[in-house]
């Protein structure tokens, strides 16, 4: 197995305070971003609706389009799916573009699929989150085919570009 | 004299006459809100009705996306909404709320992975949320930054605050600090929007920076070709005043693109009129409400949306926009830099960008 966010951040924001360990019967819903085809092709058109200067500026595509385009192989698309299903992981929903997979499961299998996870549950202003303490890898053979797996490490920031004061500020 | 930052005040300012509003027609704008941060719809009618008298405007979201939940509304989602809606006024405005019910959902993946569902999408969105860059994986970042791709080649406006830390700092090490950029922020695939106060801040003046106005350089993402030349152009201009050149990566993506107000605004929130808000959450729906306008101009002269605007922004060299060239932003408080980022200067710059929008001069430049 190998890791795919080696240098993801586990610790959460101190403001979270942890509960424990969650019930592994504990149902967790994590998303799979598969890997995605022609990445190069869809900057190459990226750049050049955007660039007044091009012919194709403004040309947009459509969202069918760029499902076309990025659409993971049906290897990768295969691979993941009887990955999934080897550890009976059934519970899942794709999107248009085929790139990412949201599926259910217990903590349990969670943490067989994804060894060195390990799932806790942690509190803020009566908000309850669960989120994995420990990196988590996946096995070899899905390695190549995945970019990452949310919802084990990440939380949003609490209101991060705002703020009240007490008083006007001056100008410089 | 004012009191403070209100729709007038910036309409003013960014020269918005009352028939700079939108048409109505085939367009629409939108805000993202994450960790159940709810705007309440009392909260934008209270505040249409204290602050919106002298432009046609509308008073209700048209569409959330998502579950809108009771209880007390959240102080960015209140400043998001009502202030996209008071530059981009009577543009039909949707909110994405993405609460993150589920106990292990990322509400920000949530977001990104229903922009990849849904084929019918807002023009403009704006986002007021953002990490520090070295606390998530590259891998993580790759992946959206991919994903922001995704959304400028189907024409949409991504619009990133550039966060409220200044160049930010690091600490690495006995003695040793590094400025700390954001993400998306420093995606090289979205607008970032920094921030600016007046010069006098009871007076609509001329502006300068705010100290809190996120900007730098990506450690993460390398500098796109379109910047390219404005940031050699900046760093060669400014050399005296430039922070140590250990202290960022030169050859990262640089940013904010551009800049608005973000200091001193007032709010409407659980029926509370709340001064003195401030942010670059409240520049970048400032900015967002603005090009909704420009792309509602655009599609009914059968133009296509404006998309992503970076690499058309930085050809315009400052066309369009007021430059800002006084004041830095925050930075490391220790002596080598003494608590100061970078500085302001003529033309594009790590603080404001390329400047504030001067709408009718923008439009102008953006119609063509």
């Amino acid at each position: 197995s190998g890791y795919l966010e080696y240098d993801q951040d586990v610790l959460l924001p101190k403001d979270w305070t942890h509960v424990g360990r969650v019930d592994p019967s504990e149902e967790v819903e994590l998303t799979f971003a598969l890997k995605q085809q022609n990445l190069e092709l869809l900057e190459e058109t990226l750049r050049l609706v955007s660039d007044p200067g091009s012919a194709q500026y403004g040309k947009h595509l459509s969202l069918q389009e760029v499902a076309s385009l990025v659409r993971p192989s049906e290897l990768t698309q295969k691979v993941v799916r009887r990955w999934l299903q080897a550890h009976g992981v059934s519970n899942c929903r794709t999107v248009r573009t085929q790139d990412f997979l949201q599926c259910t499961m217990t903590a349990e299998v969670a943490e067989v699929l994804l060894p060195g996870s390990r799932f806790h549950r942690y509190v803020r202003d009566r908000r309850s989150i669960v989120r994995s303490s420990a990196p988590y890898s996946v096995h070899e053979e899905v390695h190549q085919h995945l970019d990452f797996v949310g919802g084990l490490h990440r939380v949003p920031p609490r209101e991060k570009d705002v703020r009240v004061k007490h008083r006007p500020s001056k100008g410089e | 004299v004012h009191l403070g930052v209100t729709p007038a005040i910036l309409r003013a300012r960014y020269n918005l006459t009352a028939a700079d509003v939108g048409s109505g027609q085939n367009n629409s704008q939108a805000v993202a809100q994450f960790l159940e941060q709810y705007y309440h719809p009392a909260d934008l009618a209270e505040f249409m009705a204290m602050f919106g008298r002298t432009f046609p405007h509308r008073s209700e979201v048209d569409r959330v996306v998502g579950t809108q939940g009771g209880g007390k509304a959240g102080l960015e989602a209140s400043l998001d909404i009502e202030y996209i809606m008071s530059t981009g006024a009577n543009v039909s405005t949707w909110v994405f709320t993405n609460p993150g019910r589920h106990e292990s959902q990322e509400p920000f993946l949530q977001w990104m992975v229903l922009l990849s569902n849904m084929s019918d999408l807002p023009w403009v969105h704006t986002i007021s949320y953002g990490d520090d860059e070295d606390s998530l994986s590259t891998a993580y970042m790759m992946r959206l930054n991919t994903e922001f791709m995704k959304a400028g080649v189907r024409g949409i406006s991504l619009l990133f605050a550039s966060g409220d830390s200044g160049a930010g700092c690091r600490h690495q090490g006995k003695d040793k600090n590094t400025f700390r950029p954001s993400f998306p922020a420093s995606s090289p695939y979205v607008t970032t929007v920094g921030g600016t106060t007046f010069k006098n801040p009871f007076k609509v003046t001329y502006e300068v920076t705010h100290y809190i106005s996120g900007g730098g350089f990506s450690n993460v993402f390398k500098m796109p070709d379109y910047q390219a030349s404005a940031v050699e152009g900046y760093l060669k201009s400014v050399t005296a005043t430039l922070p140590p050149q250990s202290y960022f990566n030169t050859s990262g993506r640089a940013y904010p693109d551009m800049a608005a107000l973000s200091d001193n605004y007032w709010v409407v929130s659980n029926r509370v009129p709340i001064p003195w808000v401030s942010g670059t959450s409240a520049s970048t729906p400032v900015v967002g409400g603005m090009l909704s306008l420009i792309n509602g101009q655009r599609l009914s002269k059968g133009l296509p949306a404006l998309g992503f605007l970076n690499p058309r922004l930085y050809k315009l060299k400052g066309q369009g926009l007021f430059d800002v060239t006084e004041g830095c932003h925050q930075g490391c408080l220790d002596e080598q830099v003494q608590g100061k980022g970078f500085c302001a200067a003529p033309s594009w710059d790590p603080v404001t960008g390329w400047g504030t929008p001067n709408y009718p001069a923008l439009l102008a430049a953006l119609l063509s």
